[in-house]
């Protein structure tokens, strides 16, 4: 899956 | 995007916006810790990296953007603004904030879900900001008075990590796959070094002005 994708918070 | 998250942005928003009032209007920064004021600095600054790399949402680098700015600023405030800089309870900040910085490097070098170079700055950030305020509490045991606004600031700061640890709980049930063991720990840690803050909050209230 896309690599950074998970980092979706603040 | 769940209303935990949601509520604890804007929680952490307003714990900002409260520390810039108060830096801003009253020109007093006392009570507050310049060295943890530095360490969400670095934490800001290891973790948005990916503002370059990766677009998430308008809202995402929005907020990034104004965390980064807004830590940045409170930390020239309060070592080069005459006014705010005279009310710096120097010598009761004395927490050697750059010993927290070494592990949390080698922390996240050796545990981190991805060897890249943005990864183990994402997890060093992590780690640091999990530990980030224990200047702030030991400069609040220090000081005992402490004033509404700072009172206020740490109690905002208490409640962003508080919702994010809902929201992890609503994502895990939610969301296919949502597992993060190290935001989590790292989060957690961060969450009960916080619940120590609180309780010196309500002994301020409850038990008049000064923390014994």
């Amino acid at each position: 899956h896309d690599e950074y994708h998970e980092h979706d918070e603040l | 995007m769940n209303i935990f998250r949601l509520a604890g942005d804007m929680t952490h928003l307003a714990s900002v916006l409260v520390l810039l009032l108060k830096i801003h209007t009253i020109k007093s920064c006392a009570g507050v810790s310049l060295r943890t004021q530095e360490l969400y600095a670095i934490v800001f600054a290891t973790r948005y990296l990916d503002i370059f790399t990766s677009f998430v949402s308008v809202y995402n680098t929005f907020m990034k953007l104004v965390f980064l700015g807004s830590s940045f600023s409170i930390v020239w405030y309060m070592r080069y603004h005459k006014a705010v800089h005279r009310t710096y309870d120097r010598e009761q900040d004395t927490f050697r904030h750059w010993f927290l910085v070494l592990p949390c490097l080698v922390l996240a070098l050796l545990i981190h879900e991805k060897f890249t170079f943005l990864e183990v700055l994402w997890t060093f950030s992590l780690y640091l900001e999990a530990v980030a305020i224990l200047p702030q509490l030991v400069l609040l045991q220090r000081t005992r008075n402490i004033d509404n606004l700072t009172g206020q600031y740490i109690f905002l700061l208490g409640g962003y990590r508080g919702l994010y640890i809902l929201n992890w709980i609503y994502r895990y049930f939610t969301e296919p796959h949502f597992v993060h063991w190290i935001t989590w720990i790292a989060g957690l840690v961060q969450t009960l070094l916080y619940a120590d803050f609180f309780y010196y909050y309500f002994l301020r209230f409850i038990g008049g002005r000064g923390v014994e």
